[in-house]
Protein backbone atom coordinates (compact mmCIF):
# COMPACT_ATOMS: atom_id res chain seq x y z
CA UNK A 1 0.00 0.00 0.00
CA UNK A 2 0.66 3.52 -0.44
CA UNK A 3 -1.22 6.41 1.37
CA UNK A 4 -0.65 10.19 0.92
CA UNK A 5 -1.58 13.59 2.87
CA UNK A 6 -0.81 16.42 1.50
CA UNK A 7 -1.36 20.19 2.23
CA UNK A 8 -1.61 23.18 -0.54
CA UNK A 9 -0.60 26.76 -0.54
CA UNK A 10 -3.53 27.30 1.33
CA UNK A 11 -4.25 25.01 4.00
CA UNK A 12 -6.55 23.00 2.10
CA UNK A 13 -5.50 18.80 2.72
CA UNK A 14 -6.20 15.88 0.51
CA UNK A 15 -5.45 12.20 1.18
CA UNK A 16 -4.52 9.58 -1.82
CA UNK A 17 -3.85 5.76 -1.16
CA UNK A 18 -3.21 2.57 -2.86
CA UNK A 19 -4.38 -0.28 -1.62
CA UNK A 20 -2.06 -3.44 -2.22
CA UNK A 21 -3.03 -6.73 -1.32
CA UNK A 22 -2.88 -10.45 -2.39
CA UNK A 23 0.99 -11.15 -3.28
CA UNK A 24 2.61 -13.90 -2.04
CA UNK A 25 -0.90 -15.26 -2.38
CA UNK A 26 -0.43 -17.79 -5.61
CA UNK A 27 1.20 -16.40 -8.55
CA UNK A 28 -0.93 -16.76 -11.79
CA UNK A 29 1.75 -18.02 -14.62
CA UNK A 30 -0.54 -17.42 -17.71
CA UNK A 31 -1.86 -13.90 -17.20
CA UNK A 32 1.19 -12.82 -15.08
CA UNK A 33 -1.32 -11.69 -12.33
CA UNK A 34 -1.38 -12.47 -8.24
CA UNK A 35 -4.43 -14.64 -7.86
CA UNK A 36 -5.92 -13.29 -4.94
CA UNK A 37 -5.39 -9.43 -5.91
CA UNK A 38 -7.74 -10.22 -9.35
CA UNK A 39 -10.17 -12.38 -7.39
CA UNK A 40 -10.79 -9.24 -5.01
CA UNK A 41 -11.18 -6.76 -7.59
CA UNK A 42 -15.21 -8.06 -8.67
CA UNK A 43 -15.89 -7.50 -4.86
CA UNK A 44 -14.14 -3.85 -4.62
CA UNK A 45 -17.43 -1.13 -3.79
CA UNK A 46 -17.66 2.09 -2.26
CA UNK A 47 -19.99 2.29 0.73
CA UNK A 48 -21.83 5.04 1.75
CA UNK A 49 -23.16 4.47 5.51
CA UNK A 50 -26.39 6.15 6.61
CA UNK A 51 -28.09 7.57 9.56
CA UNK A 52 -31.11 9.33 10.07
CA UNK A 53 -31.20 9.60 5.93
CA UNK A 54 -28.08 11.35 6.36
CA UNK A 55 -24.31 10.02 4.50
CA UNK A 56 -22.52 9.48 7.87
CA UNK A 57 -19.39 8.01 6.58
CA UNK A 58 -18.36 6.66 3.45
CA UNK A 59 -15.46 3.56 3.05
CA UNK A 60 -14.20 1.43 0.53
CA UNK A 61 -14.18 -2.18 0.57
CA UNK A 62 -14.01 -5.48 -0.47
CA UNK A 63 -17.51 -6.56 -0.24
CA UNK A 64 -18.73 -8.73 2.55
CA UNK A 65 -15.76 -7.21 4.56
CA UNK A 66 -17.41 -5.13 7.37
CA UNK A 67 -13.79 -3.47 9.14
CA UNK A 68 -13.19 -0.58 7.23
CA UNK A 69 -9.07 0.17 5.45
CA UNK A 70 -10.20 3.45 3.75
CA UNK A 71 -12.69 5.56 4.83
CA UNK A 72 -13.64 9.60 5.24
CA UNK A 73 -16.48 11.28 7.75
CA UNK A 74 -17.33 14.06 5.80
CA UNK A 75 -15.84 17.71 7.73
CA UNK A 76 -14.55 15.16 10.35
CA UNK A 77 -11.58 12.63 9.18
CA UNK A 78 -10.34 10.53 6.52
CA UNK A 79 -8.30 7.70 7.02
CA UNK A 80 -6.36 5.04 5.21
CA UNK A 81 -4.81 1.63 6.93
CA UNK A 82 -1.05 0.09 5.66
CA UNK A 83 -0.22 -3.07 6.47
CA UNK A 84 3.08 -3.46 8.89
CA UNK A 85 4.42 -6.54 8.77
CA UNK A 86 5.68 -8.23 11.61
CA UNK A 87 7.19 -11.74 13.14
CA UNK A 88 4.74 -10.46 15.89
CA UNK A 89 2.05 -10.38 13.60
CA UNK A 90 -2.15 -10.07 13.57
CA UNK A 91 -2.04 -14.22 14.25
CA UNK A 92 -1.09 -14.08 18.75
CA UNK A 93 -3.20 -10.95 18.86
CA UNK A 94 -5.98 -13.69 17.38
CA UNK A 95 -5.48 -17.04 18.48
CA UNK A 96 -5.42 -14.84 22.34
CA UNK A 97 -8.87 -13.48 21.18
CA UNK A 98 -10.08 -17.48 19.79
CA UNK A 99 -8.83 -18.66 23.22
CA UNK A 100 -10.01 -15.67 24.87
CA UNK A 101 -6.48 -15.30 26.64
CA UNK A 102 -7.01 -11.34 25.84
CA UNK A 103 -9.84 -9.53 24.19
CA UNK A 104 -9.32 -6.67 25.43
CA UNK A 105 -7.76 -5.11 22.01
CA UNK A 106 -9.42 -3.95 18.39
CA UNK A 107 -9.10 -5.25 15.44
CA UNK A 108 -7.00 -3.20 13.37
CA UNK A 109 -9.72 -2.84 10.53
CA UNK A 110 -12.86 -2.40 12.96
CA UNK A 111 -11.22 0.39 15.19
CA UNK A 112 -10.86 2.23 12.12
CA UNK A 113 -15.09 1.62 11.50
CA UNK A 114 -15.98 2.35 15.14
CA UNK A 115 -14.50 5.83 14.69
CA UNK A 116 -15.76 6.78 11.18
CA UNK A 117 -18.74 6.20 13.42
CA UNK A 118 -18.72 7.98 16.64
CA UNK A 119 -15.69 10.39 16.32
CA UNK A 120 -16.59 13.62 16.18
CA UNK A 121 -12.86 15.11 15.11
CA UNK A 122 -9.82 14.63 13.88
CA UNK A 123 -7.68 14.93 17.42
CA UNK A 124 -10.19 12.11 19.03
CA UNK A 125 -9.27 10.11 15.84
CA UNK A 126 -5.63 10.46 16.32
CA UNK A 127 -5.71 9.71 20.08
CA UNK A 128 -8.02 6.71 19.89
CA UNK A 129 -5.94 4.93 17.30
CA UNK A 130 -2.54 5.89 18.86
CA UNK A 131 -3.72 4.30 22.34
CA UNK A 132 -5.76 1.61 21.74
CA UNK A 133 -4.83 -2.04 21.67
CA UNK A 134 -4.89 -3.59 18.83
CA UNK A 135 -4.32 -7.54 17.32
CA UNK A 136 -2.32 -6.72 14.80
CA UNK A 137 0.85 -4.04 13.97
CA UNK A 138 -0.46 -1.74 11.51
CA UNK A 139 0.38 1.82 9.92
CA UNK A 140 -2.88 4.32 10.20
CA UNK A 141 -2.78 7.36 7.82
CA UNK A 142 -5.34 9.97 9.28
CA UNK A 143 -5.90 13.46 7.25
CA UNK A 144 -8.30 16.23 8.72
CA UNK A 145 -10.12 18.69 7.30
CA UNK A 146 -8.12 21.96 8.46
CA UNK A 147 -4.49 22.95 7.53
CA UNK A 148 -1.81 20.66 9.69
CA UNK A 149 -4.23 17.82 10.51
CA UNK A 150 -2.21 15.15 9.13
CA UNK A 151 -0.49 12.13 10.80
CA UNK A 152 1.35 8.80 10.58
CA UNK A 153 0.67 6.35 13.30
CA UNK A 154 2.90 3.64 13.43
CA UNK A 155 1.43 1.04 15.36
CA UNK A 156 2.56 -2.10 17.24
CA UNK A 157 0.12 -4.19 19.64
CA UNK A 158 0.37 -2.00 22.77
CA UNK A 159 0.87 1.05 21.40
CA UNK A 160 2.19 3.92 19.07
CA UNK A 161 6.09 3.13 17.67
CA UNK A 162 6.20 6.92 16.08
CA UNK A 163 3.72 9.26 15.45
CA UNK A 164 4.74 11.70 12.65
CA UNK A 165 2.36 14.88 11.96
CA UNK A 166 2.33 16.64 8.54
CA UNK A 167 5.66 19.09 8.43
CA UNK A 168 8.28 17.08 10.50
CA UNK A 169 10.19 16.91 7.93
CA UNK A 170 9.65 20.61 6.77
CA UNK A 171 7.51 18.83 3.78
CA UNK A 172 4.20 19.81 2.74
CA UNK A 173 3.31 16.06 2.62
CA UNK A 174 3.68 13.20 4.46
CA UNK A 175 4.04 9.24 2.43
CA UNK A 176 3.66 5.64 3.97
CA UNK A 177 4.30 2.17 2.18
CA UNK A 178 4.69 -0.46 4.31
CA UNK A 179 7.71 -0.20 6.20
CA UNK A 180 9.26 2.26 9.31
CA UNK A 181 9.15 5.28 7.63
CA UNK A 182 12.38 6.65 9.63
CA UNK A 183 14.15 3.62 8.58
CA UNK A 184 16.24 2.90 5.35
CA UNK A 185 13.69 1.14 2.77
CA UNK A 186 14.22 -2.35 1.76
CA UNK A 187 15.89 -2.28 -1.68
CA UNK A 188 13.15 -5.11 -2.38
CA UNK A 189 10.03 -2.84 -2.16
CA UNK A 190 11.12 0.87 -1.54
CA UNK A 191 8.46 2.71 -3.39
CA UNK A 192 8.88 5.53 -0.43
CA UNK A 193 11.74 7.33 -2.22
CA UNK A 194 9.74 6.89 -5.37
CA UNK A 195 6.60 8.58 -4.09
CA UNK A 196 8.14 11.24 -2.36
CA UNK A 197 10.44 11.95 -5.58
CA UNK A 198 6.94 12.29 -7.42
CA UNK A 199 5.47 14.27 -4.78
CA UNK A 200 8.25 16.64 -4.80
CA UNK A 201 8.10 17.27 -8.65
CA UNK A 202 4.54 17.80 -8.49
CA UNK A 203 4.69 20.86 -5.81
CA UNK A 204 2.91 22.17 -3.33
CA UNK A 205 1.08 24.04 -5.45
CA UNK A 206 -0.49 21.18 -7.19
CA UNK A 207 -2.29 19.06 -4.09
CA UNK A 208 -5.24 17.96 -6.45
CA UNK A 209 -7.17 14.57 -6.68
CA UNK A 210 -4.80 15.00 -10.63
CA UNK A 211 -2.29 14.73 -8.98
CA UNK A 212 -2.51 12.44 -6.39
CA UNK A 213 -3.76 10.16 -8.71
CA UNK A 214 -1.22 10.56 -11.41
CA UNK A 215 1.47 9.90 -8.26
CA UNK A 216 -0.39 6.66 -7.36
CA UNK A 217 -0.52 5.59 -11.03
CA UNK A 218 3.14 5.86 -11.38
CA UNK A 219 5.45 2.54 -11.18
CA UNK A 220 6.10 1.60 -8.36
CA UNK A 221 3.22 2.72 -6.56
CA UNK A 222 1.08 0.89 -8.94
CA UNK A 223 2.28 -2.40 -9.15
CA UNK A 224 0.68 -5.71 -9.51
CA UNK A 225 -0.89 -5.96 -6.52
CA UNK A 226 -2.84 -2.93 -6.45
CA UNK A 227 -6.22 -3.05 -6.55
CA UNK A 228 -7.43 0.02 -6.20
CA UNK A 229 -6.54 4.32 -5.62
CA UNK A 230 -8.78 5.85 -3.13
CA UNK A 231 -8.81 10.32 -3.08
CA UNK A 232 -10.19 12.02 -0.56
CA UNK A 233 -10.53 15.35 1.11
CA UNK A 234 -11.94 15.65 4.42
CA UNK A 235 -13.48 18.87 4.62
CA UNK A 236 -15.72 18.56 2.33
CA UNK A 237 -16.42 14.86 2.10
CA UNK A 238 -15.27 14.35 -1.83
CA UNK A 239 -14.36 10.41 -2.06
CA UNK A 240 -13.59 8.71 -5.13
CA UNK A 241 -12.16 5.29 -5.92
CA UNK A 242 -10.75 3.74 -9.14
CA UNK A 243 -10.04 -0.01 -9.94
CA UNK A 244 -5.87 0.30 -10.88
CA UNK A 245 -4.63 -1.76 -12.66
CA UNK A 246 -0.55 -2.68 -13.90
CA UNK A 247 0.15 -4.40 -17.14
CA UNK A 248 2.82 -5.46 -18.73
CA UNK A 249 2.10 -3.72 -22.12
CA UNK A 250 5.08 -0.64 -22.07
CA UNK A 251 7.37 -2.09 -19.88
CA UNK A 252 7.36 -5.23 -17.40
CA UNK A 253 5.17 -4.20 -14.11
CA UNK A 254 6.87 -4.83 -10.60
CA UNK A 255 4.85 -7.94 -8.68
CA UNK A 256 4.95 -5.68 -5.64
CA UNK B 1 18.45 3.02 -15.61
CA UNK B 2 16.87 0.15 -14.43
CA UNK B 3 13.80 2.28 -12.79
CA UNK B 4 13.74 3.38 -16.41
CA UNK B 5 13.40 -0.26 -18.01
CA UNK B 6 10.61 -1.08 -15.70
CA UNK B 7 8.51 1.82 -16.60
CA UNK B 8 9.48 4.17 -13.32
CA UNK B 9 8.50 7.60 -13.85
CA UNK B 10 6.53 10.08 -12.67
CA UNK B 11 3.64 10.28 -14.74
CA UNK B 12 1.21 13.45 -15.84
CA UNK B 13 -1.05 12.03 -18.04
CA UNK B 14 -3.20 9.20 -15.49
CA UNK B 15 -6.47 11.84 -15.33
CA UNK B 16 -8.86 11.67 -15.46
CA UNK B 17 -9.52 7.80 -14.69
CA UNK B 18 -12.20 5.97 -16.99
CA UNK B 19 -15.52 5.93 -16.58
CA UNK B 20 -15.46 2.02 -16.26
CA UNK B 21 -12.52 2.58 -13.63
CA UNK B 22 -15.14 4.26 -10.89
CA UNK B 23 -15.96 1.81 -8.25
CA UNK B 24 -19.34 1.11 -7.82
CA UNK B 25 -21.82 2.75 -4.89
CA UNK B 26 -24.22 0.94 -2.58
CA UNK B 27 -25.65 2.17 0.60
CA UNK B 28 -25.84 0.22 4.08
CA UNK B 29 -28.31 1.75 6.53
CA UNK B 30 -27.36 1.65 10.37
CA UNK B 31 -30.32 2.20 10.82
CA UNK B 32 -31.86 -1.44 9.90
CA UNK B 33 -30.39 -4.15 12.10
CA UNK B 34 -27.27 -5.51 12.02
CA UNK B 35 -28.34 -8.96 10.26
CA UNK B 36 -30.09 -7.29 7.57
CA UNK B 37 -28.41 -4.01 6.57
CA UNK B 38 -25.79 -5.93 3.63
CA UNK B 39 -28.59 -8.26 2.46
CA UNK B 40 -29.47 -6.25 -0.58
CA UNK B 41 -25.84 -6.09 -1.25
CA UNK B 42 -24.27 -9.45 -0.60
CA UNK B 43 -27.13 -11.05 -2.83
CA UNK B 44 -25.89 -9.85 -6.01
CA UNK B 45 -21.65 -10.97 -5.15
CA UNK B 46 -22.41 -13.92 -3.42
CA UNK B 47 -20.75 -16.24 -6.17
CA UNK B 48 -17.66 -13.98 -6.30
CA UNK B 49 -17.37 -14.36 -3.02
CA UNK B 50 -17.68 -17.77 -2.82
CA UNK B 51 -14.84 -18.31 -5.50
CA UNK B 52 -12.56 -15.98 -3.21
CA UNK B 53 -13.11 -17.94 0.14
CA UNK B 54 -12.62 -21.21 -1.89
CA UNK B 55 -9.44 -19.76 -3.31
CA UNK B 56 -8.06 -19.36 -0.07
CA UNK B 57 -8.62 -22.16 1.66
CA UNK B 58 -7.17 -24.18 -1.89
CA UNK B 59 -4.49 -22.28 -0.92
CA UNK B 60 -3.93 -23.03 2.77
CA UNK B 61 -4.10 -26.99 1.90
CA UNK B 62 -1.47 -26.16 -1.10
CA UNK B 63 0.99 -24.67 1.21
CA UNK B 64 0.75 -27.61 2.82
CA UNK B 65 -1.52 -30.57 3.31
CA UNK B 66 -0.85 -30.67 6.74
CA UNK B 67 -2.73 -27.32 7.17
CA UNK B 68 -5.87 -29.26 7.09
CA UNK B 69 -6.15 -28.88 10.85
CA UNK B 70 -6.50 -24.58 10.11
CA UNK B 71 -9.73 -25.37 7.77
CA UNK B 72 -11.11 -27.58 10.02
CA UNK B 73 -11.10 -24.96 12.85
CA UNK B 74 -12.62 -22.56 10.18
CA UNK B 75 -15.35 -24.74 10.61
CA UNK B 76 -15.63 -25.62 13.94
CA UNK B 77 -14.09 -22.26 15.98
CA UNK B 78 -14.62 -19.44 13.79
CA UNK B 79 -18.37 -19.51 14.07
CA UNK B 80 -18.20 -18.87 17.57
CA UNK B 81 -15.82 -16.26 17.08
CA UNK B 82 -18.88 -14.00 15.61
CA UNK B 83 -20.37 -14.13 19.13
CA UNK B 84 -17.47 -12.96 20.82
CA UNK B 85 -17.17 -9.09 18.43
CA UNK B 86 -18.45 -6.40 19.33
CA UNK B 87 -21.80 -4.96 18.68
CA UNK B 88 -22.44 -4.47 15.61
CA UNK B 89 -20.23 -6.70 13.71
CA UNK B 90 -21.03 -10.09 15.26
CA UNK B 91 -24.57 -9.56 14.02
CA UNK B 92 -23.48 -8.41 10.46
CA UNK B 93 -20.95 -11.23 9.67
CA UNK B 94 -23.96 -13.62 10.53
CA UNK B 95 -26.38 -11.65 8.08
CA UNK B 96 -23.79 -12.18 5.70
CA UNK B 97 -23.58 -15.61 6.27
CA UNK B 98 -27.37 -15.59 5.66
CA UNK B 99 -27.72 -13.41 2.44
CA UNK B 100 -24.84 -15.08 0.91
CA UNK B 101 -25.43 -18.96 1.86
CA UNK B 102 -21.88 -19.31 2.82
CA UNK B 103 -20.56 -21.05 6.46
CA UNK B 104 -20.93 -18.47 9.14
CA UNK B 105 -17.02 -19.91 9.69
CA UNK B 106 -16.17 -19.00 6.45
CA UNK B 107 -17.52 -15.03 6.61
CA UNK B 108 -15.18 -14.75 9.88
CA UNK B 109 -12.50 -15.64 7.90
CA UNK B 110 -12.23 -13.44 5.23
CA UNK B 111 -13.13 -10.18 8.05
CA UNK B 112 -9.98 -11.82 10.30
CA UNK B 113 -7.62 -12.47 7.02
CA UNK B 114 -6.28 -8.73 6.85
CA UNK B 115 -5.22 -9.27 10.66
CA UNK B 116 -4.02 -12.89 9.82
CA UNK B 117 -1.96 -11.06 6.85
CA UNK B 118 0.31 -9.08 8.68
CA UNK B 119 2.64 -12.19 9.39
Amino acid sequence: CTSVVGQDQYGNILHGRNLDFGGAMGWDKINHTWTLTEKLRPLMVQINYTQNGQVLFKTTTFLGYIGSLTGIKPGVFSISINERNSLKGGYIGLIEWIFNINRNQSFITLAIRDMLTKSESYDQTVKYLAEVSLLAPCYYIVAGPKAGQGVIITRSRNGPDDIKPLGRDNLWFIAQTNYDNWKKQPIFDDRLTPCIKCMQAKGKNQVTFESLFNVLSSRPMLNKETVYTSLMEPATGRFESYWQYCRDEDAPCRPW
Amino acid sequence: DVAQQIGEQCLNDQWPPKPDRVLPTYIVNLDVPPIERWKDVIVTYKNELSDLIAYLKTFIIEISPELQFLINLIDTKLPAMADTLPTPYGDEMKGISQASGLPLGEIVLYNIFYEISSL
